[in-house]
């Protein structure tokens, strides 16, 4: 951030909107940039008032190329937007490149991400490393209906404006780190020849040519897909990727979602009273997907798109020393890996033994 | 039909760099020339700040992964440093 004595040494701000983009209706605009001024007044003391007939704390226009700031824009692409640190005059002032194409969707560029990020700076925020926070320099497709203000953005704000009044302390996402001995992942499954390991509303992205995995939004990958998943497993056969949350699940077809998903998982043969599953893995070698909800586990024909007869069955039966619970499950070059809290049971489905127990993160490159 | 477009020659890839770095990290206006008889120390120097911010191997090179992170969509702020 900048020094606090030269944060704004107000709490009630104002902004104008001097021009809007011709890619959405005005409404939308002005909806855009007050929910983005709310991200920032949520999570402090500060108030944002739009005045319209004189010079105001926030100047936000849209404007393409050389505006006369010593800042260029750049065309389609490349530097969407720039804004200036408190001050008098340009200080705070926030421009948006016209050559872009602004939304209220997940299409890029979203207008609201983009200025709740700006207006970040317009408060005094610099950029920062921390590659989940809203203040990262490159723009990050996420889905803007579910945004929360990460933890870093909120610590940073906090630290020039103060706390917000609320009684609740608002928190925010964190980012996961790769050698976080504790991480619990969501899902874990390969995809051609690559391991993908989902926590939160990011995956860890592990080539086995690289020496260690690569953190990325859920919904650079795939926009359209909840973050928080509850399994997912790759089906050899077809080359896609299954992704379940709740009652629902969607097949992934390389960065494409199948036509005709999300589905439901009764089609596939649960019980009604299955509510959502925990794991899900196929096993090559038996020709069979294995899903895991609480205590108990399903085999299902990928040939015949059946449960196999006599499942369910307990879990504790037939994998003997795996707990319950079974947070994640994949199947990799013969072997059964199963992830419960921080730790990875690694599975030998001939002999039915635990080979080795490892952390959750050893994947990871730590 | 036309020819495909042939490789952009490392020329580009490296004046792209160049102009990020000065966008972005100030290559240039701390003193040091720029340019065809640049000091070696100021690019590489800056690239490895660049580098390190964004979590990427500290090569001090073009690498791969250095020039994908450049060409992704950003604010026009500066990463290290402020607008004033």
């Amino acid at each position: 951030t900048v020094a606090k004595s030269s944060a704004w040494q107000k709490k009630d701000l104002t902004y104008r909107i001097l021009n809007f983009t011709p890619d959405l209706p005005q409404a939308d605009v002005e909806t855009a940039i007050q929910r983005a001024f709310k991200v920032w007044s949520d999570v402090t003391p500060l108030t944002f008032t739009r005045i319209y007939n004189e010079v105001s704390d926030i100047e936000i226009s849209f404007t393409a190329g050389d505006h006369k700031d010593n800042s260029p824009f750049d065309g389609s692409g490349g530097i969407l937007a720039h804004a200036f640190q408190p001050g008098n005059g340009i200080g705070g002032d926030a421009h948006f490149d016209e050559d872009e194409t602004w939304t209220k969707t997940s299409e890029i560029y979203n207008l609201f991400l983009v200025a709740a990020h700006e207006f970040g700076h317009s408060l005094g925020l610099s950029h920062s490393t921390d590659q989940g926070a809203l203040m990262y320099p490159t723009y990050s497709n996420t889905d803007p209906k579910t945004f929360q203000l990460p933890q870093d953005d909120i610590n940073a704000i906090q630290y020039l404006y103060g706390k917000s009044s609320n009684p609740v302390q608002p928190t925010g996402p964190s980012t996961p780190s790769r050698c976080d001995p504790n991480v619990v992942f969501n899902a874990v499954t390969t995809m051609r020849g690559e391991l993908i390991f989902f926590v939160k509303r990011f995956l860890w992205r592990k080539h086995p040519q690289a020496s260690e995995a690569e953190l990325m939004f859920v919904q650079a990958f795939w926009p359209s897909l909840p973050t928080n998943i509850d399994a997912a497993y790759e089906n050899p056969i077809t080359e896609q990727i299954l992704v379940f949350k709740g009652s629902k699940y969607t097949a992934l077809d390389g960065f494409d979602v199948v036509q005709g998903y999300p589905r439901n998982i009764y089609s596939l043969g649960f019980p009604k009273t299955v509510k959502r599953i925990d794991a899900a893995v196929h096993i090559e070698q038996l020709g069979k997907t294995y899903f895991f909800a609480a205590k108990k586990y399903w085999s299902y024909d990928e040939d015949k798109k059946q449960m196999d007869k006599g499942f369910p069955k307990q879990i504790s039966n037939d994998f003997p020393g795996i707990p319950d619970k079974i947070d994640a499950a994949f199947y990799y070059r013969g072997r059964l890996y199963f992830f419960i809290g921080r730790s990875q049971f690694e599975y030998n489905i001939n002999s039915k033994r635990i080979v080795q127990v490892l952390r959750s993160n050893s994947w990871l490159g730590c | 039909f036309p020819a495909d477009k042939q490789d952009e020659p490392p020329a580009t890839k490296e004046e792209m760099a160049e102009n990020y770095l000065k966008r972005f990290y100030s290559l240039g206006t701390d003193g040091g020339p720029v340019g065809r008889k640049k000091h070696i120390q100021p690019f590489t120097e800056k690239l490895e700040q660049m580098q390190k911010f964004f979590g990427l191997k500290v090569t001090g090179t073009l690498d791969p992964k250095t020039v994908e992170v450049m060409e992704k969509p950003r604010c026009g702020v500066y990463d290290v440093g402020q607008y004033s």
